[in-house]
């Protein structure tokens, strides 16, 4: 068994999908899942949005720090707070 | 590349199709499914062979929605697949309610994805390079298929070289050709040896990609259209029939990321959009490109970063058009910092497979940007450039 580095990719894909902007199952650390194009750019560009930065959908460096800050992680019912939880 | 932090034991690994999907037949299946996993054996010692019943170490099957694993799938678009590290059990899921295609850049392109999920099945994580087959996004149907040098490098961290190497050792890719396959080897010998000008003298005034993906080289006022190991038939041709209003004798050009094309000449450049002037040029290279020099050798996008470097001499200068000012008072910089590199270069590429090419007279160089120098490889560089790039005798 090996263990290397992360990737800024799957970093950023545990983050964005914590916080609601993927599925659940791209923080699943048993298995690898590949996205369509648009899914993963339009993850990108919300949380660039929400984040007040701009939006690229590129993962570069200014997103991966802000990614890197720590940050409210509020928990619900279904596990970490969502960025994206809609308003009744 | 990342890698997940498991790998298979043995190098035979078997597999099956316990679930076909509902739209394809099982023969074209089986046959993709195959050529998936030839992608990874071709660099490898790895060996996968089906089997139709018994246990295996990799199961693939076709299905939808919840499925038992708790990671339920999510309909058309969104998670295409998904695949468990060999600690895990190395089983590949694909989500039915996708329209897998064979071929087609219509739907999903089965084959790309099942090639992406088996390098999870065999023990990577997504990588970084946006090029490499595990960027974690499906970017389409890609009519000819190359293994990124990332992902070789991925695999071979975890199972090795292969020990029967193909190839002609230019471009990591290079080697056996995958069964019944659509796309070609890339980097085999061209089939008639050309003996022209060219190879007459190989010194070449510059290099590029073009946004359509093909990659041309200048010389005086012809240009060539390259293959993958030669120049393709009925060139060169001459410059100012392909890029009217381009003169001859160019000293450098790099196609950017917006896909527009910019030609370096004295102190002038011109911006194309495909073949044609993309405005009012020729600019003064100070207006457009304040900071770098006139009269340049060679110019080039790292991938890497997304940013021109510019050569001239025995110095380079690093472009960034997003920041003021673009080029930082830190540069120039030495070209001896990129090491193994001459200076007075003619031409500089980053080419399809990841590698930055830099050539001088009639030789050329493949730097390793991981390892950040001129790689060591058998034979060594440089290597001469009519012989692996231009198909001469």
């Amino acid at each position: 068994v090996y263990t290397g580095p992360v990737s800024t990719t799957t970093q950023a894909e545990i983050y964005l999908s914590q916080f609601g902007y993927l599925p659940a199952s791209a923080r699943n650390p048993s298995l690898g899942g590949l996205l369509d194009a648009s899914t993963w750019t339009k993850a990108v560009q919300d949380f660039q949005s929400f984040a007040g930065l701009n939006v690229t959908g590129e993962l570069d460096e200014e997103t991966m720090q802000l990614m890197s800050l720590p940050r409210c992680g509020v928990r619900d019912k279904v596990g970490f707070g969502s960025d994206n939880r809609s308003k009744r | 590349y990342a890698l997940q932090g498991s790998r298979w034991r043995v190098k035979g690994l078997t597999y099956k199709i316990s679930k076909y999907p509902k739209r394809l037949k099982r023969a074209d299946v089986d046959a993709e499914i195959l050529r998936a996993f030839s992608v990874w054996s071709e660099f490898t010692d790895l060996t996968f062979t089906p089997k139709t019943s018994g246990p295996v170490h990799i199961e693939i099957k076709f299905v939808e929605s919840e499925h038992g694993d708790g990671d339920a799938f999510d309909g058309m678009g969104g998670t295409l697949a998904h695949a468990f590290f060999p600690v895990f059990g190395g089983d590949a899921h694909f989500d039915d309610a996708e329209l897998w295609t064979i071929g087609s850049p219509r739907g999903t392109n089965l084959f790309q994805v099942a090639a992406h999920e088996f390098g999870h099945s065999l023990g990577l994580s997504h990588s970084d390079v946006r090029s490499a087959l595990m960027a974690p996004f499906y970017r389409g149907f890609e009519p000819v298929f190359k293994l990124d040098s990332d992902d070789v490098l991925a695999i071979q961290a975890l199972y090795g070289k292969r020990s029967t190497q193909g190839g002609n050792g230019l471009n990591p890719t290079s080697g056996g050709a995958y069964p019944k396959t659509t796309q070609k080897p890339i980097f085999s010998p061209p089939k008639t040896p050309r003996d022209d000008q060219l190879c007459r003298d190989p010194k070449i005034d510059a290099l590029f990609n073009s946004a359509d993906g093909e990659t041309y080289a200048f010389k005086g006022n012809k240009y060539y259209r390259l293959t993958e190991n030669s120049v393709a038939d009925g060139y060169p041709k001459s410059i100012s029939d392909g890029w009217p209003g381009l003169p001859g004798d160019i000293d450098a050009a790099f196609t950017y990321k917006n896909g527009k094309t910019y030609f370096f000449k004295g102190t002038k450049y011109w911006r194309f959009n495909g073949r044609s002037v993309d405005g009012d040029y020729p600019k003064e290279i100070s207006e457009g490109f304040t900071g770098v020099p006139d009269h340049l050798d060679a110019a080039m996008v790292w991938g890497g970063n997304g940013k021109i470097y510019f050569f001239k001499g025995s110095k380079f200068w690093r472009f960034d058009p997003l920041k003021r000012p673009p080029v930082k008072s830190s540069y120039p910089k030495p070209i001896s910092n990129w090491e193994g590199l001459p200076n007075s270069l003619d031409a500089a590429l980053q080419y399809t497979n990841g590698y930055t090419y830099f050539f001088k007279g009639d030789k050329y160089y493949r730097f390793n940007d991981r390892t950040f120098a001129v790689d060591y490889a058998d034979p060594p560089f440089p290597r001469p450039s009519g012989h692996w790039w231009f198909g001469c005798k």
